[in-house]
């Protein structure tokens, strides 16, 4: 519930503003460029022009405060380290930074940053998943578990998840299921599934792809 | 398992064909710049120098002949128009294109690509709601089930999900556990959660909110 400072109002650091303004969070946005501070400045808690870059600009609006800051100034390598750096210095103690490459990303942690955020290597990488025309959504968790959004294939339609051997015989679990004009259900050994419907699917990378290419 | 085109080897569309070809996936990749190209010589199936801003350019590398591409040039709203404009007049049948902004994606839906992608809208709002502390993971599948890696919350350690009464009290679904240094199990009614496991919960996005802040 603490209040987020947000740096840099490009498209990932604006959404990331945009969303916490829409979850009730207070957020103070910083931008060097005086027409998007102006822009923004109704429609969140606080927006500053200032050169993140300084130290004591982040000092003279109160950056030491905040307990997260979110760093989304992310194409320029060298103002993203310095104001990530000075992030640091401040003492805020949950900082995230947008990186534009695992090296990038690699030196950001080094300096300080908790988290490190890789928007169009994630967006690349769940698209990947996507192109192969079954998946609507995906998403891997951890190493072992990932959760994905999908036509059923044709094997398992028309019966009950107990008789499609869903996870006996392809190591899935049907977590739910999105019939259309109804709202999400969660999945049960009986439920049937239809070509209407979309599945929620849960499983590993490697059982998903093999899963959404039966009967094809 | 068709091939796929991808256009434009920036960030995202570089994390695409990565992972396409990680997946096993044939790749032809475009860009304008020879470096790019070059550098993904190697990488990938092929890789092809070409202004996609051309029609004729695209089917001199047989463009027309994919059944899959994917637009990743974002950063100029008219070349990516321009391209998405050709790859529907060549025919593609499922098209993928990176917008920058709503406005930019609307535009593209309008001239034929399938499916738009907004990365940084897309980490900016999923940071958004990791920031708050709790949860490490955080995707939204529909407007009424989304699903979260979190630490769990006070109240419901060192019981079962049943006696915490998760589901009945709380509308939220543990659907694993991660206990450290083993893979994640799925859970059941009797599952113990320790204050040394992640879980991996799910309901609404409301819900999960206040599930996540329970304790606090
Ligand atoms: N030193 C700085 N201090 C404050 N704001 C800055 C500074 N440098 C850049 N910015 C702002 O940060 C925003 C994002 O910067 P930039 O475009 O470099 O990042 P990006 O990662 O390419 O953004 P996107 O999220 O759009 O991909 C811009 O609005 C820019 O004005
Ligand atoms: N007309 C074109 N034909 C082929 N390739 C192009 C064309 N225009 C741009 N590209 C290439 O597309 C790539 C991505 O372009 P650009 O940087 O504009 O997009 P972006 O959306 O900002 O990328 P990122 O994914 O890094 O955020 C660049 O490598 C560029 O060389």
């Amino acid at each position: 519930d603490a209040p987020v400072l947000v740096i840099g109002l490009g498209r990932f650091g604006a959404a990331t503003a945009g969303q916490l303004d829409r979850l009730g969070r207070e957020v103070l946005v910083v931008d060097d460029s005086a027409a998007l501070v102006q822009k923004w400045a109704e429609r969140v808690t606080h927006a500053v022009q200032a050169d993140a870059r300084s130290i004591d600009a982040l000092r003279q609006i109160g950056a030491q405060d905040f307990s997260v800051a979110v760093c989304a100034v992310g194409s320029s390598v060298e103002a993203s380290v310095l104001i990530t750096a000075n992030l640091v210095d401040l003492g805020i103690p949950q900082i995230w930074a947008k990186a534009i490459s695992q090296s990038h990303g690699k030196i950001l942690e080094r300096i300080g940053a908790n988290h490190v955020i890789y928007p169009e290597a994630e967006a690349g990488e769940r698209t990947a998943h996507l192109v192969s025309g079954r998946m609507l959504d995906f998403i891997e968790f951890d190493d072992d578990f990932a959760l994905v959004k999908m036509y059923p294939p044709k094997p398992i339609r028309g019966k009950s998840l107990t008789d499609s051997g869903v996870r006996t015989k392809h190591r899935i679990t049907v977590v739910g299921v999105k019939s259309p004009g109804r709202p999400f259900t969660y999945a049960t050994a009986d439920t049937v599934i239809s070509n209407h419907d979309l599945i929620i699917a849960s499983g590993t990378e490697g059982d998903l792809e093999r899963f959404a290419a039966l009967g094809t």
